[in-house]
């Protein structure tokens, strides 16, 4: 699974999720990507989230949703918001990551696997990495 | 107020110092390549939402995601795509599930949202609204890569129900 968050210099924020899903899948199976509130969302009030992992806990969790209503209605910060939302898909069962931007300009990020691709990019240069 | 893009290929089994060394530095390739198709939008004053547009094409294109082509297999060895986009603006939003010809799922996606009254589309309506709008269609074995085959072979020989749920490849 692919993603990618960005907020502009006008303060919007969008989210893309992409991705073919789980190998050997069947029976016309789909997972959280495409599911707007599970694997993509995005609120001018909160944040723009992209969310990759095991799917079937990620609609369980209604995780992008889930964090921008931390954000939004919790008053939590971005990388809380994320990583409660992280830890409760541990919890459920699940495991991936998660991307996330504020319309301030705050970014988070956070995986529970061994690694995931990642970069960030901003007026101040790129940054790439897999690992922690 | 300053712009900012973030991105992810996947996350998954792989550990430090076990990912073969021209396979990390294709994704590092990859994903810096992304992150640049989105910078070339947001630096002059761009939009977010064609950012992410911009650079999850980018990513759909690179054989090492699994997303586009390079994508994993289902079950008896074709390829289904799944989108989604979403603009924090107005909460608009389009998805699809289970193309198997479109290239660009997350343009058809967009499509979803900015050009019917819909948000989700799936299966063969999917792929027939994108070709009416459009966007490029192309056989799904063009999707399709040696590597992802070799893992789905492994999958399989494991038994008819293992799924990849550690996520070793997706």
């Amino acid at each position: 699974t692919i993603g990618a968050v960005a907020v502009d210099a006008k303060g919007h924020v969008a989210a893309a999720t992409s991705t073919g899903g789980l190998t050997a899948k069947r029976w016309g199976r789909i997972g959280d990507s495409p599911l707007i509130g599970a694997g993509t969302y995005a609120d001018d009030r909160a944040a723009a989230v992209s969310a990759t992992g095991l799917g079937e806990i990620f609609i369980r969790a209604a995780a992008a949703h889930e964090l921008c209503a931390r954000v939004r209605l919790g008053g939590a910060g971005l990388q809380a918001a994320l990583d409660a939302v992280l830890a409760d898909i541990k919890q459920l069962g699940g495991n991936g990551g998660l991307i996330a931007v504020s319309p301030s300009g705050e970014t988070a990020l956070g995986f529970t696997t061994p690694g995931m691709y990642r970069g960030i990019a901003s007026a101040d240069g790129r940054k790439v990495a897999i690992y922690d | 107020m300053s712009w900012k893009l973030v991105i992810h290929g996947g996350s998954g089994a792989m550990r430090p110092g076990k990912l073969p060394p021209e396979q990390d530095e294709a994704g590092r390739a990859g994903l810096a390549a992304a992150l640049e198709a989105g910078e070339r939008i947001l630096a002059p004053g761009g939009s977010a939402l064609d950012a992410v547009e911009a650079a999850a094409r980018v990513l759909e294109e690179d054989p090492c995601f699994n997303a586009g082509r390079g994508s994993v297999l289902a079950h008896d060895g074709h390829v289904e795509l799944d989108a989604a986009i979403m603009d924090g603006r107005d909460r608009r939003c389009g998805a699809v599930a289970g193309m198997r010809s479109t290239r660009a799922p997350i343009s058809a996606a967009r499509a979803v949202m900015e050009l019917s009254q819909h948000v989700l589309m799936s299966y063969e309506g999917a792929d027939d609204y994108a070709r009416e709008v459009g966007l490029e269609q192309v056989a799904n074995r063009w999707f399709q890569t040696p590597e992802r085959r070799r893992q789905l072979d492994e999958l399989l020989a494991k038994g008819s129900d293992a799924f990849d749920t550690d996520i070793k490849y997706g």
